[in-house]
């Protein structure tokens, strides 16, 4: 909650260091942190859901492969596709948000070529159009 | 000991 804050506008690099070494500390929050962060990500409150992006895109780099594996998969790229596809939630939520998350899902697929399914998820975005560019 | 893989997931949202 404190590393997600959205009465501060900044990121408080602190916190999300503290958040990151716990899911590191501890073998089950590795794979209900994913969970947790896709719930923030889609927080009606905007600033809640953009720290809530770095804090992933920080724990991805950070939190190892239990982690990664939980984000690489179905379960957890699905959330970020509702944010995007207005069949979901994708008209809920501004242009900021959703091009932030189209901007980490495409790194993604650039530093985890060999995740097939981040691959498959950013392919069928674009194919529907809801990626452009 | 060997550390418990969960490999458990769902599909591909249909959009």
């Amino acid at each position: 909650d404190k590393a997600t804050d959205p009465s501060i506008p900044e990121e408080n690099w602190e916190c999300i260091q503290r958040f990151c070494d716990r899911v590191n500390a501890d073998k089950e929050s590795s794979s209900l942190a994913p969970r947790l962060l896709a719930h923030k990500i889609q927080s009606p409150q905007e600033v809640e859901a953009l720290h809530a992006l770095t804090v992933l895109e920080t724990c991805v780099n950070n939190c190892g492969e239990r982690f990664h594996n939980e984000i690489a998969k179905f379960r957890f790229l699905n959330e970020l596709i509702k944010v995007l596809c207005p069949k979901y939630y994708g008209t809920w939520f501004s242009e900021k948000v959703k091009s932030r998350v189209i901007e980490i899902m495409f790194s993604w697929t650039v530093w985890f070529p060999q995740e097939v399914k981040i691959r498959d998820a950013y392919q069928m975005l674009k194919k529907q159009g809801i990626v452009k560019e | 000991t060997v550390s418990f893989h969960d490999d458990s997931d769902e599909d591909l949202l249909n959009v």
